[in-house]
Formats: C-alpha cells, structure tokens, sequence
C-alpha cells in the first residue's frame, strides 16, 4: 500500500 | 514492469518526439500551449528530483533524463526559436488555478510529511492537470492541425495505458499506490472528450474541429 512501489513508474 | 506500462511509457516517448517533429517540420508552435509544455517541466523537475538519491534501474533512469531534456528542450524551440509562431493571447488559462490546488492537496494528501515525498506528490496532481492549458486552448480556437492532434492522442494513451498496468500491478504484485490512481483516473478522464473527436474525425481522415 502507498509509495510500496518506490515510485518506480515515470 | 509490464505490457501495459511498457507500451505507456513508449506512448510517452512518441508523443514527445511527434510534438519535436511537429515544431520543426512545420518550423511553428502554433496550436501548441507553452503554459502546458511548462508545467510538464515542472512536474518532471519536481518528480524526478530522485534521480539524486534513488536508484530504480538503468531504463527508469534514462527515461527520466530523457523527460527533464526533452521538456527543457520543447521550452527552448517555443520561447526562443519559435518564439514569434506563438500566440500567448489564445493561451491564456490561468496556470495558477492548477499549480496553487496541487500544492494545496500534497501538502494534505501525501504518504509521508517529508521535502521530497511532497514534491512527488505534488507531480502527480499537477500532472494531472497540466493538460488543461492546451486543451483549453484547443477548446477556443475550435480546430488543430492533425498532427498536434497525434500528440494528444499518444499522450492520452500514455496515461490510459497506466491504468491495466495498476490492475495488472494488483494482481501480481500486490502493489496499489492511491494516489498516483485517483490522480491517473482524473487525468486519463479529461481526455475522453478529446478522444472522442479524435476517433470520430481525425482516423476517419478529417480535420480535428469542434463543433461551433
């Protein structure tokens, strides 16, 4: 949930 | 990553190398908003702020030099090698109706109360929105030439694709970032007008015009 991603999309 | 996300950010990248395509070749930068182009700076300078102290991978860090640059350089051919092509008395929206909200939201709905985390968030919501200049534009003088239209389309598509990609991100990865969805759905949702007219008329071979 929330930034879990990383912010890895552009 | 996958299909979806992939084909979105090559989305991106074409809608970009048509609009240089389109400045150059026409050697003009009419019915292109400059107030747009300004705030993609904006959100790629604010968001991409990472690039000093988050490492993702060798793609995601190309792609990111490749927005900052290329945006910078759409500035430069509109502000100064084009500059007498550009009309700013048609592209009049007020910037500052959609800049002020963003930062008004991500300093209330962000994950973490942190710099950096807040300029991302920030991105998102003017991202957002940072088409609204140009479409407002398009919106006044009723018309585009078909290939501006080309840059809109691949731009929308660019954000449409993004959303299989974040179901697709639920399912295998159990990854769901809401804010980056709600504002994607937002975005994605102000082009469907725009969309509209572009499979109706300009892929039936006509001009992109507004009814009067």
């Amino acid at each position: 949930y929330g930034s879990a991603n990383g912010h890895d999309e552009l | 990553m996958n299909l979806f996300r992939l084909l979105g950010d090559l989305s991106h990248l074409a809608s970009i190398f048509i609009l240089i395509h389109k400045i150059q070749t026409t050697r003009s930068c009419r019915g292109i908003s400059f107030q747009t182009q300004a705030l993609y700076v904006t959100v790629f300078v604010a968001r991409y702020i990472d690039l000093f102290f988050r490492w993702i991978s060798l793609y995601n860090f190309f792609m990111k030099i490749f927005f900052i640059a290329s945006s910078v350089y759409i500035l430069y051919l509109m502000k100064y090698r084009y500059r007498p092509t550009h009309d700013p008395s048609i592209d009049t929206f007020k910037v500052e109706y959609l800049v002020g909200p963003a930062v008004v939201l991500s300093l209330i709905f962000n994950y973490k109360f942190e710099f950096t985390e807040i300029l991302w968030t920030f991105s998102i919501y003017l991202e957002a929105v940072a088409i609204l200049p140009q479409l407002f534009m398009l919106q006044r003088t009723g018309e585009a030439e078909t290939i501006t239209t080309h840059y809109l389309a691949a731009l929308g598509a660019y954000r449409a694709l993004y959303i299989p990609n974040w179901i697709y991100r639920y399912f295998t990865e159990d990854v769901v970032d809401p804010i980056a969805i709600v504002a994607g759905l937002v975005q994605t949702g102000l082009y469907l007008d725009f969309f509209y007219v572009y499979f109706t008329k300009v892929l039936q071979g006509q001009k992109f015009e507004l009814p009067a």
